[in-house]
């Protein structure tokens, strides 16, 4: 996958960190200290469209398919992301319960054309 | 994304960068609270005292090594091994101090909360009770450990389970009670209570200081759920 520079044009991944103490939250978020909340951003035009290892997936063979057969058939193509990870959080619930939970598919880390 | 179509991150895009910023932030938090099922965030905990914090870490360590002995199959810090792909479901790790209720000279009532956002969704793999007994002196001594249970017909509590022990000497005691933390866990209240009862000549069963590090403890796994299956037709 490909991390967005300065002025993303093309479909990449934007970073955004987001620290628990900027927003008040350090008090019940013991860990860890922030949130890798990046996300998708960029233009998908057709010729990178389905690029196989961007976004490779019987999806994308299909739609490769489609657009040898005619162009004019070839449908929108999403920035979206093609890997993610758990964020794991240590925090206090309501009742001051200690509690550790991975939460799946929170951090994305790479993004891709479909 | 396609014209019209909706995605969390398109539309922040074309934001001012300060909106933006503030946009993704609250984003951040809305996805957080939706995925700990949580309706805001917690308000300021009570945490428990360093000691017994450190001690129940200690104990939950130990209890996975010998878990992990018992099990050469799980991996070095007593996690499952990799389960099979599609069985990502969210699990919980709960440490939960008890809140001390209604005692006599020699006998002591315990509460443990659970929360609704996680019981009302989780199904309990395991959970222990740990408990300290400080005892004034060797040689075996009895003492009734009583697991109790809301009163459907009334506000009382009934005898869910009683064991008896007989302590040797000072020492912690583990007790599984991943029965009792399941049956709650469908209750508005998830709330265990637990009765210890110590001979008339120890005087109380708890620390006489909340934050002494021998402070009982109960801690439970727990994960959630899995959806319903959708019947085909």
């Amino acid at each position: 996958g490909v991390n967005c520079g300065g002025d993303p044009r093309m479909c990449c991944r934007q970073e955004f960190f987001v620290d628990f103490k900027e927003i008040g939250w350090e008090d019940w978020i013991i860990q860890p200290e922030g949130y890798h909340m990046n996300y998708c951003a960029g233009l998908c035009p057709l010729h990178m469209a389905g690029i196989p290892g961007l976004a490779a997936s019987f999806h994308t063979a299909v739609l490769n398919r489609i657009k040898a057969a005619s162009a004019a058939a070839a449908v929108d193509s999403c920035c979206v992301p093609t890997q993610r990870r758990p964020l794991s959080l240590l925090y206090y619930d309501r009742d001051s319960n200690i509690v550790k939970t991975d939460i799946p598919d929170m951090i994305v880390d790479s993004c891709g054309c479909t | 994304a396609a014209k019209g179509a909706w995605c969390p991150a398109c539309g922040v895009a074309a934001l001012a960068p300060g909106t933006q910023r503030d946009a993704l932030l609250a984003l951040a938090k809305q996805s957080i609270l939706a995925k700990l099922r949580l309706p805001a965030r917690p308000r300021v905990p009570q945490p428990p005292s360093r000691g017994a914090l450190l001690t129940a870490l200690r104990r939950m360590r130990a209890q996975r090594s010998d878990t992990a002995a018992a099990f050469p199959g799980m991996l070095r810090d007593g996690r499952d091994p990799p389960r099979s792909p599609g069985m990502g479901l969210q699990e919980y790790e709960i440490l939960s101090f008890a809140e001390s209720g209604s005692s006599t000279s020699h006998s002591v009532r315990l509460h443990f909360r659970f929360s609704q956002e996680v019981a009302g969704s989780t199904e309990i793999l395991q959970a222990t009770l740990y408990l300290f007994w400080a005892a004034p002196s060797p040689g075996a001594q009895p003492v009734t450990v009583r697991l109790l249970q809301p009163d459907p017909a009334g506000p009382n509590r009934t005898l869910a389970r009683e064991t008896r022990l007989e302590v040797q000497r000072s020492g912690w005691t583990s007790l599984d009670v991943g029965a009792a933390v399941q049956s709650l866990f469908g209750q508005e209240t998830p709330r265990l209570t637990v009765e210890l009862e110590v001979p008339e000549d120890w005087g109380s069963p708890l620390p006489s200081d909340h934050s002494d590090s021998h402070w009982p403890f109960v801690v439970a796994k727990a994960r959630a759920r899995t959806p319903h299956r959708v019947h085909r037709r």
